[in-house]
């Protein structure tokens, strides 16, 4: 392995990077993955951590541009140079940039990700087959709307699982129009437009606007690109259009005629000679995963090594289960030190001594274990913004509660939104121990439901609050729900009196009024709930979204149960 | 017998010209990458400074240190690749 000279590195540990722009190459969540991925390659083997801000400046700026692209080290078109990065330090230094002409995937053809249909937003599956023809790209075959769309099983017919794909006619991305579709036609610079533009722009991404009049609403958004549309050339995210006319020879396919380099191209319309619109095929890609690791390397302060099969060795290849190369590891830990113990966790306070067996003398048999909390005085340096992960969040007269082990910060729902807190748990709910699964809250009656158990306890218990009366721990049996669940994870609050409860992969309707489950409970949370985490820890309604939350992420879902966002409990909700 | 395909290449709008020879191919792609110091290179110093740059390539790039333009060296100037150059400038 090499560093750089003088070994650049950052002088703190605690990375921050920022995503500045997107590739219309593939959906935003798969790049925010393929990214989050690539930092983790390096966190995993190297004391650092990583974090991703929405504003300001971070460490590593990411961005995707073409040819000169504000730097002095111009891309070169599809192929070649796929990305660069820059050593450790301030400005420029420290970011990485990729190259729009490339065509991002996962390194595997397209990756597209479907939306809609009843999916739950799984990956299309190429090539599949519908009414006995095989398709390898998304088609508008079967409908009239002119929306694409794939199968995500092998077999549409059979599994009859379908979602629809990357399309300006679903949804845009970036832009100020909040990802609604494109507006055909629009009006541009008094230009009617009937399809996604470059007009307007030097940087060559395609955009629309969302209303039929940009000139006087200025709303506008970028194309997601069809996994059909041509890389580069001069109509990148156009589709080929077949056949097509060149020297004469009319084409029904993509050909490498008229070029020296092989590579395979189209028309955008159909005549070559009379247009001159033209673009790259599109093929395998690149995986932006693996060329983001690498260039992530050199944002950390490794050079490139001359070991073949290192990840910083200078050329792109393909390798599907990815692992680090002890060479970089190496590198890697000559910079930073090695890793030792588990990731970094906020310090844990005292958790609750607990008497697994009930005393049957002091407790009802169907009652819980007897619970007694450690309390410890509070630490105003506590800062919600340094952890990672909470108990449970919940909504509280109207106040967003976030509870970790034994206090509880809050958000007002008004204009200031700033976090307050910690506040003790034991100081407004005596009776409740330091960890709360999960709580919600009946408006109408004033009553607080609290949820706690894990894996050290025999079974679950709740307890409700009516102002300052409580009334448990009881066990969660009395309401209906088996004792074989050990954490309720989430509460979701459905219509009068009806409240869903979630644990694993399951969730119960409880009727509050009769203190029972409803019949045909459990379900399973993901046939009703889809593309949301099997494994959410935190299920709360806040402001007519549902969020599930696993690890620091969210994913909110919309009256219409479309996930419509995913993004982090620290910056969205806590506003960090 | 078929007859060999004629083909005709042409200059496609806003296509970034990679049409050169091995050797423009080769010198690009020796600075670009800093093999080759650019303020010392002309005529003769040129062809063994180029030959050193080989070398230092070939063996950066884990290739047969030969020094000359073969073909598996000319492969690996064609294959896709991060724009960090190798050595440092």
């Amino acid at each position: 392995y090499q560093t750089f000279d003088g070994d650049l590195k950052w002088d703190h540990r605690d990375v921050t990077y920022r995503i500045l722009s997107y590739t219309p190459d593939m959906e935003i969540s798969l790049i925010d993955e393929a990214f989050a991925r690539a930092f983790k390659v390096w966190s995993d083997v190297a004391p650092l951590t990583f974090t991703r801000l929405f504003d300001g400046t971070a460490d590593i700026m990411i961005s995707f541009g073409r040819n000169n692209h504000g730097d002095p080290y111009p891309f070169d078109g599809k192929d070649g140079l796929l990305a660069h990065a820059y050593p450790p330090g301030e400005g420029l230094q420290g970011d990485a940039h990729f190259d729009e002409d490339e065509y991002w995937t996962l390194g595997t053809g397209p990756a597209v990700k479907t939306r809609y249909g009843n999916a739950d937003g799984a990956m299309c599956h190429f090539p599949f087959t519908f009414e006995g023809k095989s398709y390898s790209s998304c088609t508008t075959e079967g409908r009239s709307d002119n929306l694409p769309w794939c199968a995500t099983t092998a077999d549409y017919s059979k599994d009859k699982k379908f979602g629809f794909c990357p399309s300006e006619l679903l949804y845009t991305f970036g832009g100020n129009a909040n990802g609604a579709e494109c507006v055909f036609p629009f009006v541009f610079l008094g230009e009617e437009y009937d399809s996604c533009t470059t007009e307007g722009r030097s940087d060559g991404y395609r955009w629309c606007a969302t209303t039929n009049n940009f000139d006087t609403d200025k709303k506008y958004g970028f194309c997601p690109s069809r996994d059909t549309a041509v890389i580069g050339g001069n109509s990148e995210g156009e589709p080929c259009h077949f056949p097509f006319v060149f020297l004469g020879k009319k084409y029904d396919s993509c050909t490498s005629e008229g070029r020296g380099d092989g590579k395979l191209w189209c028309s955008t319309t159909d005549s070559y000679d009379d247009d001159k619109k033209w673009g790259f095929c599109p093929d395998q890609g690149y995986s932006l995963f693996l060329v983001a690791a690498h260039e992530f390397g050199h944002a950390l302060g490794l050079d490139h090594s001359n070991i073949r099969d290192a990840l910083m060795y200078p050329m792109y290849s393909y390798v599907e289960d990815f692992s680090l190369h002890e060479d970089d590891i190496e590198g890697i830990q000559y910079l930073y030190g090695r890793k030792t113990g588990p990731d970094p966790t906020p310090p844990q306070p005292n958790t609750p001594t607990t008497t697994p067996y009930p005393d049957p003398d002091e407790t009802d048999a169907t009652d819980g274990p007897t619970t007694t909390t450690t309390t410890r005085p509070v630490d105003p340096t506590k800062d919600a913004c340094k952890l990672t992960k909470f108990d449970t969040i919940t909504v509280i007269e109207g106040e967003l509660h976030f509870f970790k082990d034994g206090y509880f910060w809050k958000m007002s729902n008004g204009g200031d939104e700033k976090v307050k807190g910690p506040f003790p748990v034991s100081e407004k709910w005596p009776a409740l121990p330091a960890v709360i699964d999960s709580a919600f809250e009946n408006i109408l009656a004033r009553k607080l439901y609290f949820f706690s158990g894990n894996k050290t306890l025999y079974w679950t218990q709740f307890w409700v609050y009516t102002e300052q009366s409580v009334l448990g721990p009881r066990s969660i049996e009395k309401l209906g729900l088996p004792n074989s669940v050990q954490k309720v994870e989430g509460a979701l609050q459905r219509g009068k009196g009806k409240v869903l409860l979630f644990s694993g992969e399951n969730y119960w309707r409880l009727d509050e009024k009769a203190q029972k489950i409803d019949k045909g409970y459990p379900k399973y949370t993901d046939l009703a709930f889809g593309g949301v985490p099997n494994d959410a820890h935190d299920v709360f309604q806040y402001k007519d979204h549902t969020y599930f939350c696993r690890d620091r992420f969210y994913w909110r879902m919309n009256s219409r149960r479309q996930v419509d966002r995913v993004g982090y409990v620290k910056y969205d909700l806590l506003k960090c | 017998w078929s007859l060999p395909l004629k083909s005709v290449f042409v200059t496609f709008p806003g296509d970034i010209i990679k049409n050169m020879t091995d050797t423009e191919l080769a010198e690009g792609y020796l600075k670009k990458f800093g093999y080759i110091d650019t303020l010392h290179r002309s005529g003769f110093q040129s062809m063994v400074s180029n030959s050193k740059a080989l070398k230092r390539m070939q063996r950066q790039m884990g290739l047969e240190e030969t020094g000359e333009l073969d073909k598996s060296t000319l492969d690996a100037m064609k294959r896709p690749r991060c724009g960090v150059p190798d050595v440092a400038n």
